[in-house]
Protein backbone atom coordinates (compact mmCIF):
# COMPACT_ATOMS: atom_id res chain seq x y z
CA UNK A 1 0.00 0.00 0.00
CA UNK A 2 1.36 3.45 -0.96
CA UNK A 3 -0.06 6.75 -1.42
CA UNK A 4 -0.62 6.59 -4.82
CA UNK A 5 -2.63 3.47 -4.82
CA UNK A 6 -4.74 4.46 -2.10
CA UNK A 7 -5.66 7.75 -3.68
CA UNK A 8 -6.22 5.82 -7.27
CA UNK A 9 -8.73 3.12 -5.18
CA UNK A 10 -10.37 6.26 -3.36
CA UNK A 11 -11.13 7.78 -6.48
CA UNK A 12 -12.64 4.75 -7.79
CA UNK A 13 -14.16 3.80 -4.64
CA UNK A 14 -16.04 7.44 -4.55
CA UNK A 15 -16.42 7.73 -8.09
CA UNK A 16 -20.30 7.17 -8.03
CA UNK A 17 -20.79 9.36 -5.39
CA UNK A 18 -21.63 12.07 -7.30
CA UNK A 19 -24.72 10.24 -9.19
CA UNK A 20 -25.93 8.80 -5.83
CA UNK A 21 -26.16 12.64 -4.35
CA UNK A 22 -27.53 13.92 -7.58
CA UNK A 23 -30.15 10.90 -7.59
CA UNK A 24 -30.94 10.92 -3.39
CA UNK A 25 -30.87 14.93 -3.23
CA UNK A 26 -33.98 14.81 -6.29
CA UNK A 27 -35.46 12.32 -4.87
CA UNK A 28 -35.61 14.24 -1.58
CA UNK A 29 -37.09 17.75 -3.82
CA UNK A 30 -39.83 15.65 -5.35
CA UNK A 31 -40.92 14.43 -2.05
CA UNK A 32 -40.64 17.87 -0.66
CA UNK A 33 -42.50 19.57 -3.22
CA UNK A 34 -45.34 16.94 -2.96
CA UNK A 35 -44.97 17.33 1.10
CA UNK A 36 -45.65 21.23 0.57
CA UNK A 37 -48.56 20.60 -1.84
CA UNK A 38 -50.26 18.38 0.85
CA UNK A 39 -49.57 21.24 3.28
CA UNK A 40 -51.45 23.95 1.35
CA UNK A 41 -54.06 21.69 1.27
CA UNK A 42 -54.61 20.76 4.86
CA UNK A 43 -53.88 24.41 5.54
CA UNK A 44 -56.87 25.40 3.33
CA UNK A 45 -59.15 22.98 5.48
CA UNK A 46 -57.81 24.62 8.32
CA UNK A 47 -58.68 28.29 7.37
CA UNK A 48 -61.89 26.89 6.55
CA UNK A 49 -62.52 25.85 9.51
CA UNK A 50 -60.70 29.15 11.54
CA UNK A 51 -62.82 31.53 9.16
CA UNK A 52 -66.25 30.18 10.21
CA UNK A 53 -65.09 30.53 14.16
CA UNK A 54 -64.41 33.97 13.33
CA UNK A 55 -67.63 34.77 11.44
CA UNK A 56 -69.68 32.81 13.76
CA UNK A 57 -68.11 33.18 17.20
CA UNK A 58 -65.86 30.30 18.72
CA UNK A 59 -68.97 28.67 20.83
CA UNK A 60 -70.40 27.20 17.04
CA UNK A 61 -69.42 24.48 15.61
CA UNK A 62 -68.45 24.30 11.95
CA UNK A 63 -70.76 21.81 10.27
CA UNK A 64 -68.42 19.65 8.79
CA UNK A 65 -65.68 20.75 11.90
CA UNK A 66 -65.51 16.59 12.43
CA UNK A 67 -64.98 15.78 8.96
CA UNK A 68 -62.77 18.25 7.63
CA UNK A 69 -60.44 17.43 11.16
CA UNK A 70 -60.56 14.11 9.99
CA UNK A 71 -59.36 14.87 6.69
CA UNK A 72 -56.32 17.22 8.50
CA UNK A 73 -55.54 14.38 10.37
CA UNK A 74 -54.78 12.53 7.31
CA UNK A 75 -52.98 15.20 5.65
CA UNK A 76 -51.17 16.19 8.11
CA UNK A 77 -50.53 12.16 8.64
CA UNK A 78 -49.39 11.56 4.84
CA UNK A 79 -46.76 13.98 5.46
CA UNK A 80 -45.06 12.87 7.77
CA UNK A 81 -44.32 9.57 6.21
CA UNK A 82 -43.08 11.26 3.30
CA UNK A 83 -41.19 13.63 5.75
CA UNK A 84 -39.69 9.81 6.88
CA UNK A 85 -38.90 8.96 3.86
CA UNK A 86 -36.79 11.74 3.22
CA UNK A 87 -34.64 11.55 6.74
CA UNK A 88 -34.52 8.23 5.56
CA UNK A 89 -33.00 9.32 2.40
CA UNK A 90 -30.96 11.92 3.89
CA UNK A 91 -29.28 9.82 6.26
CA UNK A 92 -28.05 7.72 3.26
CA UNK A 93 -26.26 10.04 1.54
CA UNK A 94 -24.79 11.43 4.98
CA UNK A 95 -23.59 6.81 5.50
CA UNK A 96 -22.75 6.91 1.72
CA UNK A 97 -19.99 9.80 2.10
CA UNK A 98 -19.12 8.95 5.80
CA UNK A 99 -18.81 5.57 4.61
CA UNK A 100 -16.00 6.72 2.08
CA UNK A 101 -14.35 9.35 4.35
CA UNK A 102 -14.12 7.00 6.83
CA UNK A 103 -11.70 4.41 4.90
CA UNK A 104 -9.79 6.77 3.58
CA UNK A 105 -8.81 8.42 6.87
CA UNK A 106 -8.22 5.17 7.92
CA UNK A 107 -6.08 4.39 5.14
CA UNK A 108 -4.45 7.78 5.62
CA UNK A 109 -3.75 6.28 8.95
CA UNK A 110 -1.75 3.47 8.34
CA UNK A 111 0.48 4.92 5.72
CA UNK A 112 1.39 7.47 8.34
CA UNK A 113 2.74 4.66 10.56
CA UNK A 114 4.32 3.07 7.87
CA UNK A 115 6.33 6.47 7.32
CA UNK A 116 4.71 6.38 4.07
CA UNK A 117 2.98 9.76 4.19
CA UNK A 118 3.88 12.52 6.21
CA UNK A 119 1.46 13.35 9.26
CA UNK B 1 -13.45 16.96 -1.24
CA UNK B 2 -15.17 14.05 1.30
CA UNK B 3 -15.48 16.45 4.15
CA UNK B 4 -16.75 19.24 2.70
CA UNK B 5 -19.54 16.76 1.17
CA UNK B 6 -19.96 15.36 4.76
CA UNK B 7 -20.49 18.21 6.13
CA UNK B 8 -23.00 19.48 3.36
CA UNK B 9 -25.18 16.07 4.05
CA UNK B 10 -24.80 16.24 7.77
CA UNK B 11 -26.57 19.64 7.49
CA UNK B 12 -29.34 18.59 5.21
CA UNK B 13 -30.11 15.54 7.15
CA UNK B 14 -30.19 17.98 10.03
CA UNK B 15 -32.74 19.98 8.00
CA UNK B 16 -35.06 16.72 7.65
CA UNK B 17 -34.78 15.66 11.18
CA UNK B 18 -36.20 19.67 11.91
CA UNK B 19 -38.27 20.08 9.31
CA UNK B 20 -40.26 15.88 11.02
CA UNK B 21 -39.40 17.73 14.41
CA UNK B 22 -41.76 20.59 13.02
CA UNK B 23 -44.27 18.33 11.32
CA UNK B 24 -44.92 16.25 14.47
CA UNK B 25 -45.55 19.86 16.48
CA UNK B 26 -47.96 20.83 13.91
CA UNK B 27 -49.64 18.17 14.61
CA UNK B 28 -49.92 18.02 18.44
CA UNK B 29 -50.83 21.60 17.96
CA UNK B 30 -53.66 21.02 15.63
CA UNK B 31 -54.98 18.19 18.52
CA UNK B 32 -54.19 20.90 20.92
CA UNK B 33 -56.40 23.36 19.69
CA UNK B 34 -58.67 21.16 18.84
CA UNK B 35 -59.23 20.17 22.28
CA UNK B 36 -59.17 24.10 23.73
CA UNK B 37 -61.98 24.51 20.99
CA UNK B 38 -64.18 21.65 22.64
CA UNK B 39 -63.61 22.73 25.91
CA UNK B 40 -64.37 26.50 25.50
CA UNK B 41 -67.49 25.50 23.86
CA UNK B 42 -68.91 22.90 26.48
CA UNK B 43 -67.63 26.04 29.72
CA UNK B 44 -69.39 28.59 27.08
CA UNK B 45 -66.10 30.59 26.95
CA UNK B 46 -66.35 33.35 23.89
CA UNK B 47 -63.61 34.97 22.44
CA UNK C 1 -58.12 22.11 32.93
CA UNK C 2 -58.94 24.83 30.22
CA UNK C 3 -55.89 27.27 31.40
CA UNK C 4 -53.96 24.17 31.47
CA UNK C 5 -54.95 23.00 28.03
CA UNK C 6 -54.09 26.96 26.85
CA UNK C 7 -50.82 26.76 28.70
CA UNK C 8 -49.72 23.86 26.64
CA UNK C 9 -51.17 25.23 23.65
CA UNK C 10 -48.78 27.76 24.04
CA UNK C 11 -45.67 26.38 25.29
CA UNK C 12 -46.02 24.17 21.47
CA UNK C 13 -46.14 27.41 19.71
CA UNK C 14 -43.05 28.79 21.45
CA UNK C 15 -41.17 24.99 20.33
CA UNK C 16 -42.84 25.48 16.76
CA UNK C 17 -41.03 29.08 16.34
CA UNK C 18 -38.00 27.85 17.93
CA UNK C 19 -38.26 24.79 15.48
CA UNK C 20 -38.86 27.14 12.54
CA UNK C 21 -35.86 29.55 13.20
CA UNK C 22 -33.48 26.41 13.35
CA UNK C 23 -34.72 25.30 10.21
CA UNK C 24 -33.71 28.45 8.55
CA UNK C 25 -30.75 28.77 10.13
CA UNK C 26 -29.89 25.52 8.85
CA UNK C 27 -31.13 26.49 5.00
CA UNK C 28 -28.78 29.61 5.85
CA UNK C 29 -25.93 27.74 6.62
CA UNK C 30 -26.33 25.14 3.65
CA UNK C 31 -25.98 28.13 1.19
CA UNK C 32 -23.33 29.36 2.86
CA UNK C 33 -21.12 26.02 2.39
CA UNK C 34 -22.25 25.54 -0.65
CA UNK C 35 -21.19 28.86 -1.92
CA UNK C 36 -18.00 28.23 0.00
CA UNK C 37 -17.32 24.90 -0.97
CA UNK C 38 -18.09 25.10 -4.67
CA UNK C 39 -16.61 28.32 -5.41
CA UNK C 40 -13.56 26.64 -4.44
CA UNK C 41 -12.46 29.77 -1.68
CA UNK C 42 -11.37 27.24 1.09
CA UNK C 43 -8.44 27.65 2.85
CA UNK C 44 -7.69 23.70 2.93
CA UNK C 45 -6.71 24.16 -0.89
CA UNK C 46 -3.35 23.63 -0.73
CA UNK C 47 -1.70 20.64 -2.60
CA UNK C 48 1.36 21.19 -0.44
CA UNK C 49 3.51 21.69 -2.71
CA UNK C 50 5.39 25.23 -2.25
CA UNK C 51 4.74 28.44 -4.13
CA UNK C 52 1.36 25.99 -5.83
CA UNK C 53 -2.01 27.02 -4.18
CA UNK C 54 -4.70 25.40 -6.65
CA UNK C 55 -8.60 26.17 -6.22
CA UNK C 56 -10.61 23.13 -6.57
CA UNK C 57 -13.87 22.37 -5.15
CA UNK C 58 -17.62 20.36 -6.19
CA UNK C 59 -15.96 17.25 -6.85
CA UNK C 60 -19.35 15.96 -5.14
CA UNK C 61 -21.62 17.43 -8.42
CA UNK C 62 -18.76 17.76 -10.67
CA UNK C 63 -17.79 13.65 -10.38
CA UNK C 64 -13.98 12.98 -9.76
CA UNK C 65 -13.40 11.73 -12.77
CA UNK C 66 -10.07 12.67 -13.49
CA UNK C 67 -9.10 14.51 -9.90
CA UNK C 68 -5.76 12.88 -9.67
CA UNK C 69 -4.79 14.20 -13.07
CA UNK C 70 -6.43 17.47 -12.45
CA UNK C 71 -3.98 18.62 -9.95
CA UNK C 72 -1.14 18.64 -11.91
CA UNK C 73 -2.25 21.69 -13.81
CA UNK C 74 -2.05 24.82 -12.76
CA UNK C 75 -5.62 26.33 -11.71
CA UNK C 76 -6.11 28.59 -14.70
CA UNK C 77 -5.58 25.43 -17.29
CA UNK C 78 -7.64 23.14 -15.43
CA UNK C 79 -10.28 21.33 -17.26
CA UNK C 80 -12.10 20.80 -15.00
CA UNK C 81 -12.72 24.27 -13.55
CA UNK C 82 -16.18 24.91 -15.21
CA UNK C 83 -17.35 27.33 -13.06
CA UNK C 84 -19.76 27.66 -10.11
CA UNK C 85 -23.52 28.70 -10.74
CA UNK C 86 -26.84 28.25 -8.40
CA UNK C 87 -27.99 24.97 -10.43
CA UNK C 88 -25.04 23.37 -8.73
CA UNK C 89 -26.57 23.83 -5.11
CA UNK C 90 -28.25 20.19 -5.07
CA UNK C 91 -27.95 20.46 -1.65
CA UNK C 92 -29.99 23.71 -1.08
CA UNK C 93 -32.15 22.43 -4.29
CA UNK C 94 -33.08 19.72 -2.32
CA UNK C 95 -35.75 22.08 -0.25
CA UNK C 96 -38.76 22.77 -1.88
CA UNK C 97 -39.10 26.21 0.11
CA UNK C 98 -35.77 27.06 -0.95
CA UNK C 99 -37.18 26.42 -4.91
CA UNK C 100 -39.96 28.65 -4.28
CA UNK C 101 -38.00 31.10 -2.72
CA UNK C 102 -35.74 31.50 -5.46
CA UNK C 103 -38.80 31.82 -8.32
Amino acid sequence: MDPSSVLDQTIQDVSNLQAEFTHILGEIRASDTQLLDQRKKYMQKDSQIHKFIRQHGSLQEHPKEQELSEKIREKMSACKNLQEQKCTMANTALYLVAKHLSRLEKNIGLLEEDGLLAP
Amino acid sequence: ELEHAKDMALLVARREKVTLDLLEQNMRIFDQRSNVKRLKRSLGIRG
Amino acid sequence: EYEKLKSELKKSLATRNKLEDEFERLEQEIYEKETEYFSGNNATSNTGIAGNRFSYGGNIIKGFDGFNKSHHHSAGHDSHNRGFNNDDRIFSLSSAIFVKQQQ
